[in-house]
């Protein structure tokens, strides 16, 4: 599904650049399961906004599905964005002027679905993650978990082959991070690939591969048995 | 320091009315250390913000230091937030149009402070958390784990003596939870008064009270030693 080779990324910001990613080469079959760990300011969600095409590296190639993604146009990038890539940010990104069921169905609308079919997937996935008598609220009237819960169902709408969860349950208590942990590893074993950035060990233990990152950099590679 | 009777939350948004807090005592000591845990949705960060004046209950009494808050004005409210409460957000609350430096010093304006003093302990506090050198980015410019390392430099930044942390290692990797968690107990032995909402059970387990809710309510109490 991915591959990329010598992946940089630098943040120029006036007087000071930030090296954040330097040079990564990383393979991800289709199909597989990883995590991916390591400090604060490491790299990861940089690796995942490049690996889902949501930011342009630096320098370094990148080919999602056999494509150099170099060159794709806009409409080409958009269409596996929102066809083929469910994510689910770290920070959530969903839309304060929106209400949760517009929030969740806004993929589909990239895509094009008809309108009552787009309300009644996103209904049945705000069901999934329990939030289905909210589904008229707004962002902000929602708890830090909640709106984590909504990213998610948002991910998943589109169906998509790749997830990318940049600290699903970071804001989860035990017992909803291990539901939607069992939603997500469902997803994987109906074939779906998905990459995960955690800093939760129950939930790198529960991955096949789990990429260790520092300072820009892979330092090396284990797996969730190691947990 | 703090003592609730029956306070009481309600959100009334249109259809819905969602009851977050349903009657709940409370009694925090100088100098104690509590931790709050509970499922997502539980009201954790509306009990938080209840506490540190940040809003109003429903119904209820609150005193803080035996004053009861109902009878004080805007101007004492301000006075009581900007002097003796520090609080980390679970969302960071960062002002996206200020640099770090400017964000962190942002209490003492509130508390005219000089300038070059409001600088330089926004300055050294940003060192203590380990962003010194990023101090004129911006918010948008850092990782999510970095952004809380900075809402805890300013939760801190007027020597509060009461600080209310919600979820303030979530984001954070191992390495860094335990060098917050240090600082934050090394301030909680200075007699600072510490009350964390976390998922964390490591952290939990460093409290020596532990809070459980659920459902708007206080469950039980526990202590940190059942961690
Ligand atoms: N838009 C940006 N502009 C400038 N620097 C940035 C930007 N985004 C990230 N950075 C910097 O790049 C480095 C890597 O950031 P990244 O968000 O990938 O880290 P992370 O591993 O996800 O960290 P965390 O665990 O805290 O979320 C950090 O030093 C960060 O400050
Ligand atoms: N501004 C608001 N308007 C309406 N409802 C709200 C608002 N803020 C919170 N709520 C609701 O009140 C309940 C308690 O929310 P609160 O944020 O206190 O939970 P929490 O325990 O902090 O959860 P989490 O662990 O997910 O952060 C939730 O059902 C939430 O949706
Ligand atoms: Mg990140
Ligand atoms: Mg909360």
């Amino acid at each position: 599904v991915v591959r990329a080779r010598d992946l940089t990324k630098i943040y120029d910001t006036g007087a000071v650049s930030v090296h954040a990613l330097k040079a990564v080469d990383l393979d991800i079959q289709t199909g597989e399961f990883c995590a991916v760990v390591g400090p604060s300011g490491s790299g990861k969600s940089t690796l995942m906004h490049l690996i889902g095409c949501l930011d342009s590296p630096t320098s370094g190639q990148y080919w999602i599905d056999g494509t150099e993604v170099a060159t794709l146009d806009d409409d080409a990038l958009s269409a596996i964005r929102n066809h083929h890539i469910g994510f689910i940010f770290q920070s959530f990104n969903l839309i304060a002027q929106l209400d949760l069921v517009a929030n969740v169905e806004l993929p589909l609308i990239y895509a094009n679905q008809h309108k009552n079919q787009r309300r009644h997937l996103a209904l049945s996935l705000l069901e999934k993650v329990g939030l289905a008598d909210r589904s008229h609220h707004r962002p902000n009237q929602l708890s830090g978990g909640q709106m984590q819960r909504v990213a998610i169902a948002r991910a998943l709408v589109n169906d998509p082959s790749l997830i990318l969860a940049d600290e699903p349950t970071g804001n989860l208590d035990s017992k909803t991070s291990t539901e939607i942990m069992e939603l997500l590893t469902n997803l994987h074993a109906e074939g779906k690939t998905l990459v995960i950035v955690t800093h939760d060990p129950r939930v790198a233990g529960q991955a096949e591969r789990v990429i260790h990152m520092g300072d820009g950099v892979i330092q090396w590679e284990g797996t969730g048995r190691e947990y």
